[in-house]
């Protein structure tokens, strides 16, 4: 695991963050509930919480997906390419590519999805919250904050590497048992076969 | 678009969900240091995208594959555990196309993906005489 520069993180006065939604989005409950599943699981090993409110303007955190050039600098590029961007504490900004194909299902467990043309949406939010909690990628292949994200594979698990990185920030939650496996055999991972349904490297 | 499984997506959508934005880097394999090659200054931008090349320098790179270049994949390739070779081969190209995240990887030229996927420091303190000895492990 690494962090950013500097190691930013939330200040200990504001450990019950809240998150909003674009409105503009529109977004349905289904697609909500994704989020929500990837907070709890960064909730579930740390002391921070994360409550769902209305106010865009003003919640620490606000998510958005958008196309191409969307004012910070940073365009999004259509479909695959780069998938979504957060920003480090306590900026709070998670934005989201709107062209790419969104998997809201939460199906599958940690495996393969039938197709490669989708991503899935909470293997990628799972990824950029632990941006917004200050971690930065890390060269671990199964962590969830390894950069790159395989499509139509669902990695939604965090691994030994995420928590020990994120409670190197914040401690650890005080109902959290400690029990974390490590990550998955990574025994395909060097074959450098990508032409199978889930292009693995 | 959301869907709720794969199987759901439009197939004419699952078509050019396939046509990955960096899909022609994959024209560069077996580009090496010295070589000339049309369209290799767009792989230098990506580079660039993800911190490998320093933000300092302008985007109209040359076609040249010079030593900005093999710094960066030879960074690249460090970070994600692949040969260090310097050289655009298969497996790092093949890495490169990969959808990913826009959060650089490298920040003021300093790589923030520690190679052995931990970062770990002693401290360690010595007291006088005695059975002082104290290490934190953080």
């Amino acid at each position: 695991y690494s962090f950013f520069p500097g190691e930013p993180r939330w200040p200990d006065h504001n450990r019950d963050l809240t998150y909003a939604f674009d409105p503009r989005n529109a977004l349905t409950e289904e697609v909500k509930t994704v989020f929500s599943r990837a907070f709890a699981r960064w909730a579930e090993v740390t002391p921070l919480t994360f409550t769902r409110v209305e106010s865009f303007l003003t919640s620490d955190i606000s998510v958005g997906f958008y196309s191409g050039d969307h004012g910070d600098g940073e365009p999004f590029d259509g479909v695959m390419g780069t998938l979504a961007h957060a920003f480090s504490p306590p900026n709070g900004h998670f934005h989201l590519d709107r062209d790419e194909n969104w998997i809201v299902s939460d199906s599958g467990g940690d495996g393969f999805l039938s197709v490669t043309s989708a991503v899935d949406l909470e293997s990628v939010a799972v990824h950029e919250i632990g941006h917004l909690l200050g971690l930065g990628h890390s060269s671990v292949q199964d962590s969830i904050m390894y950069p790159t994200i395989t499509t139509g594979r669902r990695k939604a698990d965090l691994t030994s590497d995420d928590v020990e990185g994120v409670q190197y920030l914040y401690g650890a939650n005080p109902n959290f048992n400690g029990s974390r496996s490590p990550p998955p055999s990574t025994q395909q991972r060097d074959t450098g076969d990508s032409g199978n349904a889930a292009c693995r490297i | 678009g959301f869907y709720s499984n794969s199987s759901a997506i439009p197939p004419e959508l699952r078509r050019n969900a396939t046509e990955n934005v960096w899909n022609s880097f994959l024209n560069f394999t077996g580009c090496h240091a010295g070589m000339k090659v049309n369209g290799l200054y767009k792989i230098k931008q990506y580079f660039q995208r993800f911190g490998y090349i320093p933000e300092t320098l302008p985007r109209n790179f040359t076609d040249d594959f010079d030593d900005i270049l093999k710094n960066a994949v030879m960074m690249y390739q460090r970070n994600f555990r692949l040969n260090i070779t310097g050289e655009l081969d298969e497996l790092t190209l093949k890495h490169v196309v990969i959808p990913r995240c826009g959060v650089p990887d490298v920040v003021n030229g300093t790589s923030t993906m520690h190679g052995d996927g931990r970062r770990r420091t002693y401290e360690v303190s010595f007291a006088g005489r005695g059975p002082n000895f104290h290490a934190v492990k953080r």
